[in-house]
């Protein structure tokens, strides 16, 4: 499953929509302090279901919704989109036949998060067993935040079983 | 499947090993189970840079920590590959020389993972397939543009 | 003394201000009491680069929070410099603008307190009046040696 | 009170006796990961009077004597000395008169540790109250570790409001 689009629409700083086409094995996100290149990063964790707001650096999850800037007033709605190319089939079974999966996440204020995939209503569920045992899920290694590296070698013994776990 | 759990560990344990020797051009890591249960006991890296005899994790250096999770991630990628990695600014703590020996062996593992990464290094920009510069044109509003390596230097410093 | 914590807090308070709007070349930034009475309540940092409008300090990247942290720590200096000040890599997550504007105040603060820093950039490097190099020819065992710049860079590549 | 000279003798990497020389008032310190650069660092926070071994990447503060290596055994004992020039006449009243101010301290294995000024014996408090008010002693804004400098302005309102009052 190669990930060939990324949709992000008034997640934290991008409050127009932008889609990011991935064009390669090697992409890389580049830009000077504060431009956005973390919330893209937090955008992909947050549409694979974290749940946890303090993982987006924010106090509740109604704080990933564009709050405003100079020019603009806050929004109240936020979307992120992951396209993927399932052309190799390999998918888990009741996706499999799709030749693309598309995985998505809307959140309103006060009015909390729904999932899609292919545009289906699911549960949060539904999309981590899309990702299950490949480190993408929840605290997977497949996820390396800003200052966070050494966290992987200097974890509790319990959370490195946790990766071994996950790999298997 | 404690089976299971026994040869993934030993598999990871190999990977992790190797590539360590890799990335530090020498010296010797590995994975220890602290007690005989595989099925709940907790697990813990040991590590030595070439030459260096520390007895724990916490006395390496912030870039000899870097590199040893490096080596750890990618030993769980060897197994059972993620379809992508995202990785935000994962080689500011490195020096030049160990910087590239990080980039050669992302370009290797992205052969079965695709890479999503930030960073500020000219090393890490040079290895990309693929260059996505995000900037803030009308402040607080980000936007993303394809970028090449010499648009990317003039824009950091157009700040 | 409580007269003296209130005339020391909006002393800090000013450098803040003013240092922010430096480093950031814009925006605003002020410390704000959490209680009414000064001698025990809590103090509380917000700050805006120019243009946006987050409403709190979590929200702002990694390179944003050391320039803010950074003005924070010289305006207690402008107020009490310290005789030395320590930095270990404080400059890893500036890109080359703020870089420029960081190194640019350190030289200032320099007049009244001696800075010792460790860093990888080159325009750390630069403005620096003394390099020392520290090495380790023999593993694990460190050494220091008087360095210019263009020994420096021979250094770090030659790992 | 200008920092001039800074001795390490056993204290982690630097197993050989060590004096550095500081000469202006921008001393940068660089070289190749792992060779020793923010053992430097710890070194002078540590003979300020860290008590703390997690402070000094550390399980227990013998941790910070030299542990040995492929060609050097183990040893026994670690001190890290710290000389100002004083010819201001600025430290403390007690310590005033003298041109040159030295700071020590000594840790043997199993043992502890023990403070000097100007190789007198005193308590890590004397040591402590020769840096107060400037930033320097325990939680001192004025030494920033590597991966710490955001936790300054994340910190707890009662540790800013501590800062405050140290430079008040
Ligand atoms: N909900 C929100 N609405 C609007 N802007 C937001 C929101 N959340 C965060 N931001 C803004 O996004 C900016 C941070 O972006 P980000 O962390 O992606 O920067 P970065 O490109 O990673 O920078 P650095 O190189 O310093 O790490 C902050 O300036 C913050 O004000
Ligand atoms: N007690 C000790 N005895 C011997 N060596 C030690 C001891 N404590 C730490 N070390 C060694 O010191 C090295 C770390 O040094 P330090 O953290 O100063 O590196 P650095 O120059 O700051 O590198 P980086 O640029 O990666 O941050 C480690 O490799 C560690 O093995
Ligand atoms: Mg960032
Ligand atoms: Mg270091």
């Amino acid at each position: 499953m190669r990930l060939i689009q990324l949709k992000l629409a008034g997640f934290k700083s991008f409050v127009d929509p932008t889609t990011i086409q991935l064009q390669g094995q090697r992409v890389g996100i580049v830009g000077p302090n504060g431009c956005g290149k973390s919330n893209i990063m937090e955008a992909v964790k947050w549409v694979l279901g974290e749940s946890s707001a303090k993982e987006m650096r924010s106090e509740n999850m109604d704080s990933v919704i564009f709050n405003g800037s100079e020019n603009r007033k806050p929004i109240s709605r936020a979307s992120v989109e992951l396209i993927f190319d399932n052309s190799l089939g390999k998918a888990p079974t009741e996706w499999s036949q799709y030749a693309e999966i598309s995985v998505k996440r809307v959140i309103e204020r006060e009015k909390g998060s729904t999932y899609y995939i292919n545009n289906l209503a699911v549960r949060r569920k539904d999309v981590a067993d899309l990702f299950l045992g490949t480190g993408l899920g929840g605290r997977g290694y497949a996820i390396i935040g800003q200052n966070t590296i050494s966290q992987i070698i200097e974890a509790k013994p319990e959370e490195l079983r946790n990766y071994l776990e996950e790999a298997a | 499947t404690r089976d299971r759990l026994i040869a993934t560990f030993n598999e990871v344990n190999k990977n992790f090993t190797e590539f360590f020797k890799i990335l530090f051009n020498g010296g010797q890591a590995q994975l220890e189970l602290l007690g005989q249960e595989i099925l709940d006991t907790g697990i813990q890296v040991t590590a030595q840079p070439p030459g260096k005899k520390n007895t724990t994790i916490s006395q390496l250096s912030g870039g000899e920590k870097a590199l040893t999770a490096t080596a750890l991630v990618f030993a769980l990628f060897k197994l059972n590959p993620a379809p992508f990695c995202l990785m935000d600014e994962v080689d500011s703590p490195l020096d030049d020389s160990n910087t590239l020996r990080f980039t050669n062996m992302v370009t290797e593992m992205s052969k079965n993972t695709q890479f999503l990464y930030v960073s500020h290094n000219k090393l890490a920009m040079e290895m990309a397939q693929q260059l996505i510069g995000v900037t803030m044109q009308e402040s607080g509003v980000s936007r993303i543009v394809e970028v090449s390596l010499e648009e990317v230097e003039k824009m950091e410093l157009a700040n």
